[in-house]
């Protein structure tokens, strides 16, 4: 009996070969491939005595506890059974060679020199994931979703969502970290629309720049389990935005669509030990997270090309009406520009319009102001008008007229637009008792 | 004033009382400037006369704003800012009053009211200002009756016509050769006791211009023979109006 190395191929030889081989000769061969592989072996040359179902000399072939055999003759004869060009294939990595030769060779007195055979044999690389390969119905390779084999091997591999565990074989539910960072795209629960598995604890987590909102919209079919009394008490899916839950859900009515107002979503799916729902769907996309829409503080303030919605990074402009000056808390604005930030708010507090105030008008000496508008105040457009001590004094204006006006830019100023108050001259030669003669 | 009535207040709102070489008289122009005569400043015929202007400006009294002497130092004195003497005028010709005209620029503006107000000053083209028999009125607070007076008093005295004035001096020229020049004119009476004084020096001889309605100074109280002997001789005002305007508007 000889053990054959575990080679990926080899020969086998009757004992003597070339030579007749001997009488009264058992002879046995172990053929052990790697595993992995099978053995494929076949004839070079055979030549043994013929029989009668290869009574006297014979070479029996065993694989996989299967006879494949039991072979004699010579090519082209009738009687025994030569295995021509056969192929002999296990269907594991060993097959089993038995030779056995009577005590002679003789026909009719005449001894015939079998030579015996030569056989040779080869590895196969075994196909684990096709099942008709399969030695026996229990020795499938079981990969529970998908097999791969390749040369003197096997390894199994799990769909999106499973994880192969360390039997190599079994997969289970991994949805503990999912993460998402596209822009849109889909998420589900395992095995949507079919049902979902057993104590599940998924985790989907969308991350997006700043700046952006995720919206979520439910596809048909959504169903959790649920119950009548109690909300949500079996299996629940929970969306948090930024932290803060939005919602827990079950039962079969969608939620429809929700919009976050946040880069950042997280969606918990945590079932228990029954049920045969079929789970959920979602369809999420993106947009620019928006500002809330600017409102005007009071109706002196103008909002420039105002738009129907603000976005991250747009911005706007306001002013104020002729008259009006910009004001942020006491301080007296050039301009104001707010943008809109990535946390959906604007970086600035619309500014309120505050009517223009030109202070008190300059005194002028010897002289006085008096209001012509009511009420008598500083403000844009009020009016005022100077004189002076009459009779002692004259006003002399000028072209510009004795009338002053609080303008927009926060001065008072003439009907020409200037600054420069009227000036009042003493009046010669008038004096208010002057001499008069009576008698004459 | 010889022969001439007490003014009530507001009569003659323009009067200045000065007092800077004794007393003398003075006119207010605008709401800062006194116009006097330049002897007042610079008496003529006094050896010690070398007293720049500034100091002569630190001196300076000027008082506005009432008939009465005493009523007139209690509202205090106007100080003076600079002196400005007109460049014709000179004070060792003793016998000749030629510019005899002088601005003061006081301090600070005063505030005008009724007993305070400005004369103005006459038109160039007004011939008739100095017509012969053309009545002006002049005020002072000069000597009336050999006493220095204490309230203000003012006469009315007619303009003379030119050949009248100096045939009159002429015949006086022996005892002073005095000069009776083209900016001078003269007013007054012959043997009417009506005349300005020592005192008088520097107030104005106003007309009241019909036209206008406004009280015009066209004289300056400058010089005499005696008081009430005769004529009394003015600084003619419409010949220094370029030089009055000039330091005023320049001001």
């Amino acid at each position: 009996s000889t053990p054959v190395p575990r080679k990926l191929f080899g020969e086998i030889r009757s004992p003597g070969y070339p030579k007749p081989y001997p009488n009264n000769n058992i002879s046995t061969w172990d053929i052990h491939v790697p595993k992995g592989y099978v053995v494929k072996l076949t004839f070079r040359f055979f030549d043994l005595e013929p029989s009668e179902s290869c009574f006297y000399d014979y070479v029996k072939i065993n694989a996989d506890k299967k006879n494949l055999g039991r072979y004699c003759g010579q090519l082209g004869l009738t009687i025994g059974n030569h295995p021509g060009r056969k192929e002999f294939v296990s269907k594991k990595n060993r097959m089993h060679l038995e030779f056995h030769s009577d005590f002679s060779n003789e026909d009719n007195g005449t001894v015939i020199p079998y030579r015996g055979f030569l056989a040779y044999y080869q590895a196969v690389d075994l196909d684990e994931c096709d099942p008709s390969n399969a030695a026996e119905e229990d020795e499938k390779p079981e990969c529970q979703h998908f097999c791969h084999n390749y040369v003197g091997g096997y390894f199994c591999s799990c769909r999106t969502g499973y994880q192969l565990q360390s039997d190599h074989h079994s997969c289970k539910v991994e949805c503990s970290s999912e993460l998402f960072t596209e822009a849109s795209g889909y998420l589900s629960s395992p095995e949507y629309p079919q049902p979902y598995p057993e104590y599940l604890r998924c985790n989907y987590s969308i991350r997006l720049p700043k700046g952006l909102s995720v919206n979520l919209k439910f596809l048909e079919p959504f169903e959790i389990d649920d119950h009548q009394q109690v909300h949500c008490p079996y299996d629940q899916l929970k969306i948090q935005a930024r932290g803060r839950e939005i919602g827990e859900f079950c039962g079969k009515e969608s939620p429809g669509s929700i919009e976050t107002n946040s880069n950042e979503v997280d969606i918990l799916f945590l079932t228990d030990e029954s049920g045969f729902s079929r789970g959920w769907k979602i369809r999420y996309t993106s947009e620019k997270i928006r500002c809330p829409q600017p409102v005007p503080r009071d109706q002196f303030t103008i909002i420039r090309d105002l738009q129907p919605v603000y976005q991250f990074q747009d911005y706007l402009i306001v002013s104020c009406e002729t008259g009006y000056n910009l004001m942020e808390g006491n301080q007296k604005l050039q301009s104001f520009t707010a943008v809109c930030q990535a946390d959906g708010t604007w970086h600035k507090s619309m500014p309120r319009c505050e009517i223009v105030n030109c202070g008190n008008p300059t005194n002028l000496t010897n002289g006085a102001f008096s209001y012509i508008n009511t009420p008598e105040n500083n403000t844009y457009q009020s009016v005022i008008t100077y004189r002076c001590n009459e009779p002692y004094y004259r006003i002399v204006t000028g072209t510009r007229g004795d009338r002053f006006t609080c303008s927009a830019e926060g001065t008072w100023v003439d009907q020409d637009g200037r600054v420069r108050i009227p000036v009042c001259l003493p009046v010669c030669g008038k004096p208010i008792n002057p001499v008069t003669e009576v008698q004459r | 004033i010889l022969g001439g009535k007490s003014a009530r207040r507001g009569n003659f709102p323009w009067q200045a009382l000065t007092a800077i070489h004794g007393r003398g008289g003075g006119a207010l122009l605008g709401d800062r400037w006194i116009l006097t005569a330049a002897h007042t400043i610079f008496p003529k015929g006094v050896e010690d006369n070398n007293a720049n202007l500034e100091q002569l400006a630190e001196k300076a009294d000027i008082f506005l704003g009432h008939t009465k002497v005493e009523e007139l130092h209690k509202l205090g004195n106007h100080p003076v800012r600079r002196i400005f003497i007109h460049p014709d005028y000179k004070p060792k010709d003793e016998y000749n009053f030629d510019g005899d005209i002088a601005l003061l620029e006081l301090k600070h503006p005063v505030t005008l009211g009724p007993t305070v107000q400005p004369i103005c000053l006459p038109d160039t083209n007004n011939t008739t200002l100095y017509m012969d028999g053309h009545v002006g009125y002049v005020s002072g607070f000069g000597v009336e009756k050999n006493f220095i007076s204490n309230e203000l008093k003012y006469v009315s005295l007619p303009a003379i016509a030119r050949e009248k004035c100096q045939h009159w001096l002429d015949s006086k020229k022996r005892d002073l050769p005095m000069v009776f020049s083209e900016n001078m004119f003269c007013a007054g009476f012959l043997k009417i006791k009506r005349d300005t004084c020592q005192g008088d020096s520097g107030s104005v001889f106003t007309v009241l211009d019909m036209e206008s309605g406004h009280w015009v100074a066209t004289g300056i109280v400058s010089w005499g023979i005696g008081c009430a002997e005769g004529y009394g001789f003015y600084t003619k005002i419409i010949n220094y109006l370029d030089w009055i305007k000039g330091i005023i508007r320049e001001d």
